[in-house]
């Protein structure tokens, strides 16, 4: 099945 | 020093409350431009991000950054001694141990006053990327809480097509499939009412139910919700405040198959 992404895959820490 | 009064304090009250179950401890960071909070849930899968500007407060003045860590629910606890339509006041040091809320009734003279201790949180902050979304869906507020709901009932997850045919919400479950599709729609007695799709590319990308229902806990503060996607990054599901002040949440998507 689809696997949940976390938000850190996509927005980066600044 | 920050001092920031809210003609209604239940835009604080409905802020809040729409974020508590999502993020615990927070900070709450001043200057001269207005008040932000930027917060991951415990599970990194969806960011909250609030900006009440400067300008959605009578006066404002915050002389230089401030922190005001916090911890939601005893924030919660405080604001529940607010009436909705008390005037709320916002004041602390700066570098305050403790901030202090005023709240004062607008038909009588009945001034309550609290103060909240502060917490030190370390927090990090995540640079979002500016994205030309593929596709831009605003609908109202309660019809987009409906359909997460509903969809719930059967299923964790929920797949948002966006096509030029409108945008479908489907699930799958044990106990069978749903799916609500909506088309462009305005209503010119009722501009509320209205749902408008702007698409540049067709869109399909799936996300847990249970974050969109958390989200939909932010309802009461705009009729309206605008939700944004693109393939293969996270969801921006966005409540409107006035004077541009905002309660955003974004959530990552379910990949895979």
């Amino acid at each position: 099945g689809k696997q949940q992404r976390s938000i850190l895959g996509f927005f980066s820490k600044a | 020093m920050l001092e920031a009064k809210l003609d209604q304090a239940s835009i604080l009250k409905k802020v809040v409350d729409a974020i508590k179950d999502l993020v615990q401890d927070c900070n709450f960071d001043c200057n001269d431009s207005g008040i932000a909070l930027q917060a991951m849930d415990n599970s990194h899968v969806a960011l909250v991000s609030m900006a009440l500007k400067a300008e959605s407060f009578q006066p404002y003045r915050c002389d230089r950054n401030i922190a005001l860590g916090l911890n939601l629910t005893s924030l919660t606890k405080v604001l529940r001694a607010a009436q909705n339509e008390d005037m709320l006041t916002l004041r602390a040091e700066d570098a305050p141990d403790s901030l202090n809320l005023v709240f004062e009734s607008k038909a009588d003279d009945r001034i309550s006053e609290y103060d909240l201790k502060l917490m030190d949180i370390d927090q990090e902050h995540l640079g979002i990327p500016e994205t030309e979304y593929a596709a831009t869906i605003t609908l109202p507020s309660s019809e987009f809480r409906r359909i997460c709901t509903d969809l719930m009932a059967l299923s964790e997850s929920v797949t948002i097509d966006a096509s030029k045919d409108g945008v479908k919400f489907s699930c799958t479950g044990d106990i069978g499939n749903g799916a609500v599709t909506l088309r462009s729609h305005t209503n010119v007695d009722k501009p509320e009412l209205n749902v408008d799709i702007e698409l540049s590319e067709p869109v399909s990308l799936t996300f847990s139910l249970k974050y969109l229902v958390n989200f939909c806990k932010a309802s009461a503060l705009s009729h309206q919700v605008k939700i944004c996607l693109s393939n293969e990054v996270p969801l921006l599901v966005e409540y409107a405040l006035e004077n541009q002040s905002h309660l955003r949440f974004y959530l990552a998507p379910k990949i895979g198959d």
